[in-house]
């Protein structure tokens, strides 16, 4: 999606 | 684990207000409950549902396990209890399927229905504790209308807190809109106060999409709480008793 972040960036994989 | 619901309603609305968001999700159970993540399938959104153990009664569980479950499947289940019904989830140990029985209060009812599980390779994403710069809580109705409101403009609302209140702005094709909440205390009825605890003014844009779609959780909590830190995910958090609780990440659209 355009402009849109996405929540994995946000968030780190544990 | 064996987990007994006094109300069925409170599983039926919760499965309700996920159902559209992520479809397949594992329910990790341990003995401090049962607790699920998953992110919708564009990565933008991640909910959080953690139903405590002292939510149930009596709630045992055993051993850790992971009960992976098609949430529409869940659902067809599901209708099939009534509200005030009491429910009592079980598994065993290595389960092929979760068993639930639907107990009417008031009669000799008993419904008992089994769910084939699926083996769901579900990445969890650490989320971290974060203090965030704006908390607002407010009547989760008035949330809904916000929302479903604005939607009808604008494909994205921008949420700006500062100490003046807390704004909802979106600029759509017909125009554009925009709704402010003040700090306000109703007197008679906590439940309609808005509280705003601001450390810093925060301005964030996301998708009204994924906004209308977490208010499908309304029914949960008469409450909702907002928390927002400039550039990390908002968290929308429906509360529910025992400290169970219902939460929503939403990534913040990236500006120009």
């Amino acid at each position: 999606i355009e402009g849109q972040g996405s929540i994995a960036t946000f968030f780190g994989k544990k | 684990l064996e987990a007994r619901l006094e109300q069925a309603a409170m599983l039926k609305r919760v499965v309700d207000a996920i159902k559209d968001l992520v479809q397949d999700c594992n329910f990790d159970c341990n003995d401090s409950g049962i607790a699920l993540q998953a992110m919708d399938n564009s990565h933008v959104a991640l909910v959080s549902m953690m139903l405590k153990s002292e939510s149930f009664s009596p709630f045992r569980c055993d051993r850790n396990i992971a009960l992976g479950i098609n949430l529409t499947s869940l659902t067809k289940v599901l209708r099939a209890a009534q509200g005030d019904d009491i429910l009592t989830l079980k598994a065993e140990d290595a389960p092929d399927v979760v068993n639930l029985t639907f107990e009417s209060p008031e009669s000799d009812r008993l419904s008992e229905y089994d769910i084939k599980l699926m083996d769901i390779d579900q990445e969890h994403l650490g989320i971290p504790d974060t203090e965030y710069a704006a908390t607002i809580t407010l009547p989760s109705s008035e949330f809904s209308r916000i929302t479903r409101d604005l939607s009808a403009l604008s494909e994205s609302v921008a949420i700006e807190c500062t100490k003046e209140g807390v704004k909802f702005t979106c600029t759509g094709d017909i125009g554009n809109g925009s709704v402010s909440l003040r700090q306000h205390t109703n007197v008679e009825n906590d439940a309609k106060s808005v509280d705003i605890s601001l450390t810093e003014p925060v301005a964030l844009t996301f998708s009204l999409k994924y906004l209308v779609n977490f208010c499908k959780a309304a029914g949960l909590s008469d409450r909702v709480r907002l928390c927002l830190s400039n550039e990390v995910p908002l968290l929308v958090e429906y509360g529910l008793s025992n400290n169970s609780y219902l939460r929503f990440y939403l990534a913040p659209k990236i500006g120009d």
